[in-house]
């Protein structure tokens, strides 16, 4: 289009040095271009069709089946857990599950919370499992009337010395986990967040591994009821499900045991620290900022351009019509959005590498930094999602009716950033978390 | 806040309430006077909530005490976590090895940020940051003065997140700007427009009137 042939004719920086500040460094962006030239060339992945028109058992189809080549791609490309979830960002997600991805669960909070939260020997037993995909996992915390209040749960755990299990079981409907990513048909195992009982006392709340529909056949195991939640505002394919335990038999060796244990005689150690299962809590927030920030600069590169090519009003000395992007009404709706995308996106950047600090901190025994961390995460995740997605919807508006088309993309990004507002600790429980840190301190 | 823990440790994002507030006066155009007037906020709010708890505590329940200072502790949160960014943001930018003119250029941003995030909570930055009404009608101006700056770097800060079209997946957003072909072309796909008159209109509309 000449309007932006004009404004791309002589830039005042250098264009590609600002992306390596984005990206966070020259190397950064090589590698980001090399993943995403794989993602977009990848001969299961390149030819997209549009899912507008189609079921939703026609739309879980299509973005599992390209779940699952992207999770092939992955394996074979060996890529570090850690990276799995900037790999997965919303940017390549969008293109890849346009309508939500069934195993972003698994990718980014299954596989990291066993490897964050099994002991050694549980890791080599399950981890090869995993990456061949014959396990295929889901994160199950929440339930029905119970969410970012994890020491209300209400799901139970009562471990048995004489048959060396764990009793796992939903006391009623309002217990039955629900909301968690590929639950609904996809997972077969589940990392379950249940209250813990040895010798008739609570210990609180702890993560079993629990097998949920049979390797095989992928019929519910005995005593698992288990379906998939329905649709919502956006994020229809990631197959968000529910469960439920009938006095479902678990062996204590699939109590996650790297934080706290307990023996078969049912003697029971406690973790080293309060908040050291929250690791995957943590971890996940962090992703979940640096991702939101990823789907509002995709709003505002839309709503930039876009104001642009858009001409409206009387017609100038010129004869053209004025670009809505002389009117101060368009620059207040646009411009402070593309500065936040930048401030956003550094400062959550410095928080991820402060994440990796000090989870390597926590795994040398040190667990002093992991308070100010949690605090951070959360205030962190709460106040970019509700940036982004308040961001976003001026981005929509700032595009008029045709924002308002599914085409132009927005509403997808609104409904993504605005999912990021509600899961993983909705943002109010969350303030509060770094409000009670805070007024500690 | 509360008085009852050790200092925390150098390096912490909370030194900063252990500290006395950073006087910096205001001065509309210096990010340093905004980043410090973000720190008032984000100090005053924690303090005088925690000092509304403590108060509270002696003559009520704690979760009774708690509650009624909810609404007052989500802003002092999320005043934290402002000011935790714009901290961060300010020590990126100093720390930057780039050329001038993206030095220049992230200055620029981080003013639009910081001006729009203080025109977004002015009653805040009047209550606590030590801001003035005057301060605020200045910045007002000031942050319009400075989006006509950032203006004419609209699309190459935009085409610096160097996102793909397919990536972008948007009749709006994609590189050339054909936004209105595109368009059409989406609008092709929709079902009801395969024949010129769809079956439905007979089935359900014209059988019944």
């Amino acid at each position: 289009h000449p309007d932006l042939a004009v404004e791309r004719a002589s830039p005042a920086f250098d264009i590609e040095e600002m992306t390596n500040f984005v990206d966070g460094g020259k190397d950064k962006t090589e590698m980001k271009r090399n993943t995403w030239s794989k993602v977009l060339n990848h001969p299961e992945l390149r030819n997209t069709k549009a899912t507008e028109y189609m079921s939703h058992e026609e739309k879980y189809r299509y973005n599992l089946s390209r779940a699952t080549a992207m999770l092939k791609l992955i394996d074979e490309e060996g890529m570090d857990v850690n990276e799995i979830s900037k790999v997965m960002s919303h940017t390549v997600s969008g293109f890849t599950t346009p309508d939500g991805n069934p195993l972003a669960v698994h990718q980014v909070m299954f596989v990291p919370t066993l490897m964050n939260q099994a002991d050694d020997e549980q890791v080599s037993r399950w981890l090869g499992d995993v990456f061949n995909g014959t396990i295929v996992g889901t994160y199950a915390q929440t339930e029905l009337s119970h969410g970012t209040f994890v020491r209300g749960l209400r799901t139970t755990a009562t471990y048995d010395p004489a048959s060396r299990t764990f009793d796992l079981h939903t006391p009623d409907v309002s217990a039955a986990k629900w909301w968690p990513g590929g639950l609904g048909t996809t997972a077969n195992h589940a990392v379950v967040m249940a209250q813990l009982y040895t010798d008739g006392q609570p210990r609180g709340i702890h993560p079993f591994m629990v097998a949920i529909r049979d390797r095989e056949t992928h019929r519910p195991l005995p005593g698992i009821t288990v379906g998939e939640i329905g649709p919502k505002l956006g994020q229809n394919t990631l197959n968000n499900g529910y469960l439920l335990f009938d006095h479902v038999k678990v062996p204590r060796e699939n109590m996650l045991m790297r934080n706290a244990r307990v023996n078969e005689d049912g003697s029971y150690t406690k973790p080293s620290h309060q908040k050291a299962s929250y690791g995957t809590m943590v971890f996940t927030r962090v992703a979940i900022a640096l991702d939101t920030v990823d789907a509002l600069q995709i709003a505002a590169t839309i709503a930039a351009r876009y104001s642009i090519v858009r001409r409206q009003g009387e017609p100038r000395d010129d004869g053209q019509e004025p670009q809505i992007i002389d009117y101060q009404t368009q620059q207040l709706k646009v411009l402070p959005h593309i500065a936040a995308c930048y401030v956003l996106r550094a400062s959550t950047a410095r928080l991820w590498e402060h994440h990796t600090h000090v989870t390597s901190e926590v795994r040398g025994g040190d667990t002093a930094l992991l308070p100010e961390l949690h605090a951070t995460a959360c205030c962190l995740k709460a106040l970019v999602t509700q940036d982004c997605s308040e961001a976003i919807e001026a981005l929509r508006l700032s595009c008029g009716g045709h924002g308002y088309m599914t085409a132009s993309r927005l509403p997808a990004l609104y409904a993504y950033a605005t999912a990021g507002a509600t899961y993983e600790g909705e943002n109010t429980v969350l303030l509060l978390q770094t409000a009670r840190y805070l007024v500690k301190q | 806040a509360g008085g009852s823990h050790a200092p925390p440790a150098a390096g912490s994002a909370v030194t900063y309430l252990s500290r006395p507030a950073d006087d910096t006066p205001f001065a509309v155009g210096s990010p340093a006077a905004y980043v410090a007037a973000v720190g008032r906020v984000a100090r005053g709010r924690v303090t005088e909530v925690a000092a509304a708890l403590q108060a509270d505590r002696q003559t009520m329940p704690e979760p009774d005490a708690w509650n009624q200072s909810l609404v007052q502790l989500v802003a002092a949160a999320l005043a934290h976590g402002r000011y935790f960014v714009v901290r961060e943001f300010a020590e990126v930018v100093s720390q930057q090895s780039s050329s001038r003119a993206i030095q220049q250029m992230l200055e620029l941003l981080f003013s639009v940020y910081l001006a729009h995030a203080v025109s977004r909570a002015e009653g805040d930055f009047i209550t606590y940051g030590g801001l003035t009404p005057s301060d605020i009608r200045l910045n007002r101006r000031h942050l319009l003065r400075l989006l006509a700056e950032l203006r004419p770097h609209m699309i190459p800060l935009t085409d610096a997140f160097d996102l793909p079209d397919r990536l972008i997946n948007s009749t709006l957003g994609a590189w050339d700007g054909d936004v209105y072909r595109r368009m059409f072309e989406q609008a092709s796909h929709s079902p009801l427009n395969t024949d010129e008159v769809p079956a439905s209109f007979h089935q359900a509309m014209r059988s019944k009137l």
